[in-house]
């Protein structure tokens, strides 16, 4: 038996954006400790690590592990049919179960659906991932990071990434012409709008615009996003959900050749 | 030019 409810549909349906238009499907692996997804997007080039701990929930059990393998689109519009206050309840019988349901709940109790969706047999192995001391670790407000990512998507395909003691730097450039958005670390460390910056070494590296655009949609859940930089590894950058978790995205580089 | 690498060339199957 599994049960996870949260007390608002929003937060799930945030989550569910969030991955949506990079991953097809993927396997929601839930335990005790709570739900973990990690699924790589269709040319192997991002992966996305999903983390909802047990005790973020209202209520939550789940008596043995189990692996549910949902195809994200469906998902997504069984989610579309909750309201954002309503309460939201994840349940499968099964220790193997073939299908889950999804309750929402609206606040004055008035309303209840159900919506059951079937589940998918998904082959996939999970990969390590490598504990890493990154050169930069940059934290910065995370309409910023969409705002950045959307303009210079623009100009060029890829886009590079400069961090240094002064600040970061983002750049790319095509047939247009050329665009540079530099941030430099602000003095209040505190506020929703704080850039910080901390850092071993300067580090430049290079990735696809298109897939830094599809990590910003998961700008809803978090007012701040944490970018992570060593030379020649990938990119990590990892948005809060709440106290409950995180959503974490690894983006391979592009290398010259 | 650049290359884009892909996940496989830096993380390990579990």
């Amino acid at each position: 038996m599994f049960e996870a409810s949260l007390a608002q549909s929003a937060i799930l349906k945030k989550v569910l954006d969030a991955i949506k238009d990079l991953l097809n499907e993927a396997n929601f692996e839930c335990t005790d400790d709570g739900i973990k997804v990690q699924a790589m997007d269709n040319s192997h080039v991002s992966l996305v690590s999903l983390e909802l701990r047990s005790d973020g929930f209202e209520k939550y059990r789940c008596d043995r592990n189990l692996s549910m393998g949902v195809n994200l689109a469906s998902m997504a519009k069984i989610m579309r049919c909750s309201s954002n206050s309503d309460k939201v309840t994840i349940k499968a019988q099964d220790d193997n179960p073939d299908k889950v349901s999804f309750i929402f709940e609206s606040s004055n109790q008035e309303r209840i659906s159900d919506y059951e969706m079937k589940l998918m047999d998904i082959d996939a192995d999970q990969l390590g991932i490598p504990d890493t001391e990154y050169s930069c670790v940059v934290k910065m407000p995370s309409a910023e990071f969409a705002r950045i990512c959307k303009d210079l998507n623009q100009f060029g395909e890829s886009l590079v990434i400069s961090c240094s003691k002064e600040g970061i730097k983002f750049s790319t450039s095509g047939d247009l012409g050329s665009a540079n958005v530099k941030l430099a670390q602000t003095t209040d460390a505190d506020k929703d709008d704080a850039v910080t910056i901390e850092m071993r070494s300067p580090v430049t590296l290079t990735f696809a615009c298109r897939y830094l655009n599809h990590f910003t949609k998961a700008t809803p859940l978090s007012s701040q996003v944490q970018l992570s930089m060593s030379d020649e590894i990938p990119l990590l950058v990892e948005y809060r959900i709440g106290d409950m978790g995180c959503i974490k995205y690894y983006l391979a580089p592009k290398i010259d050749d | 030019t650049t290359t884009q690498k892909t996940i496989h060339n830096y993380f390990e199957w579990a």
